[in-house]
């Protein structure tokens, strides 16, 4: 919340739209400018009107640098947009840079999702630190409802919850690293470091550094589906795949390899594999592990072909991991292995489990 | 090995940066800056701005800090009140 907790006397808010951006139809404007506004009155009791001349409590406006309240914009890119915390004058108005490329989806920055952070502001909403909120300072396209947790605690902090609430899922907060129950949905290596998938969120673990890094998925690779199943590096390849259901993508960095996603049957999977729990590759080998249900297989990287003799049973070449495994990394000689909060660590040579931990002691919990 | 002439324009043109993006929006005084040199002030606001996102908090302009601070944005303040 802004200081000294500034929101609205009444429930009752007028809006106008005072002009429009040339990048998108008027009537498109006045769709994400809607729908922004019901993001929120979805879950208070606000109730938004619509006027069309006079001055209304949120007035909105396209406008490039300085724009008339000696809070200039920067141009294409940097600062997109800004609202002003609820009273008079200023207070409540909502000023989109017109020297943004604005869209319905996400070739450009999406109005609707600006608008509905910026209407955040505008209702008394502060920036959030949570990465996964729509209060988070920096713009991400996502689709579906925008608001997390965070935001409805926030929102409704002011205003109280709406008495008759539709059918809207906030997402949850961003997991908590040091929760002793997380578990996560995939591991992997990127050029050194250690990338833990967990819900639409990474963490990025830099060998050298004690603080992890928590940020969208989408954030950083916006092609990606908001769920990762599984994850591998193939260092020599400079290649990080996904998977996802029946589809897998190959990153080389920030970017989407061209001619993915494929679907994980290319590898040699049968049709009835429908997703890949968790994957590795073994340092060295060229052999790279995938971990389906209670069983797993072994896939060539050099021959790009799926060994004979596979699949094998988890639990008889992998003893005392249990049946199934959610996630799986290589480093030094040892799998490591996830289910649930556990974290096992198997010894490549020995053929055995030396270690369980807390799955979270992977981000120095 | 001293720095070539193209990478020292870029620390510049990057401090520069850092000090606008920490003067809008975390408050930082203008004009008690110098170049190239992290004055004890500025070095709290980056502290300040680590610890927000959730950056290792060093109170240096790193990479990641760097990174963070060119990524489109909001343009209301972090910290701080709107007068």
């Amino acid at each position: 919340l802004f200081p000294r907790n500034l929101k609205w006397k009444t429930t009752n808010v007028t809006f106008r739209i005072v002009n429009y951006t040339p990048d998108m139809k008027a009537s498109e404007v006045d769709r994400a400018i809607h729908n922004a506004l019901k993001v929120w009155s979805d879950v208070t009791p606000l109730v938004f009107r619509k006027l069309h001349k006079g001055t209304a409590d949120i007035m909105i406006a396209f406008g490039s640098k300085e724009h008339g309240d000696f809070n200039p914009f920067d141009g294409p890119n940097g600062l997109l947009a800004h609202a002003y915390q609820p009273g008079n004058g200023l207070g409540g108005d909502t000023h989109f840079d017109e020297d943004e490329t604005w869209s319905t989806d996400s070739t450009g920055y999406n109005l609707f999702i600006v608008a509905a952070h910026e209407f955040g502001h505008a209702l008394g909403l502060s920036h959030s630190e949570d990465p996964g909120s729509l209060m988070y300072p920096v713009y991400s396209f996502s689709k579906g409802f925008p608001l997390s947790e965070d935001d409805v605690h926030g929102i409704q902090s002011l205003y109280g919850p709406n008495p008759n609430p539709p059918k809207v899922k906030p997402h949850p907060e961003a997991p908590k690293k040091c929760d002793p129950l997380l578990s996560f949905d995939a591991v992997t290596k990127l050029r050194g470091e250690t990338i833990i998938f967990k819900d639409r969120f990474y963490w990025r673990l830099h060998p050298q550094m004690v603080d992890v890094e928590q940020s969208l998925i989408k954030m950083t690779w916006p092609v990606l589906p908001n769920k990762v199943d599984a994850a591998y590096e193939s260092a020599e390849k400079d290649l990080v795949y996904i998977f996802n259901g029946i589809r897998m993508w190959a990153l080389n960095g920030y970017n989407l390899v061209e001619g993915y996603p494929k679907y994980i049957h290319k590898l040699g999977l049968p049709k009835t594999v429908r997703r890949v729990d968790a994957a590795v590759q073994i340092t060295g080998t060229g052999k790279t592990l995938l971990f389906t249900d209670e069983d797993y297989w072994s896939y060539d990287e050099y021959s790009g072909t799926m060994d004979k003799g596979y699949p094998r049973s988890i639990e008889d070449d992998f003893p005392g991991v249990g049946e199934e495994i959610e996630a799986a990394f290589y480093e030094y000689g040892h799998l490591y292995l996830y289910r649930g909060p556990i974290q096992f660590q198997y010894s490549y040579t020995s053929k055995r489990v030396v270690g369980i931990l807390r799955a979270n002691s992977l981000l120095n919990c | 090995f001293p720095l070539s002439a193209e990478d020292s324009e870029k620390g510049e043109d990057n401090w520069h940066f850092a000090e606008k993006y920490l003067r809008k929006f975390y408050g930082l005084a203008p004009g008690i800056e110098g170049l190239q040199k992290s004055s004890s002030s500025m070095s709290l606001v980056i502290k300040e701005m680590q610890s927000f996102f959730g950056l290792e908090v060093t109170g240096n302009l790193d990479p990641d800090t760097l990174e963070m601070m060119h990524m489109p944005r909001c343009g209301v303040p972090d910290i701080g009140e709107y007068n």
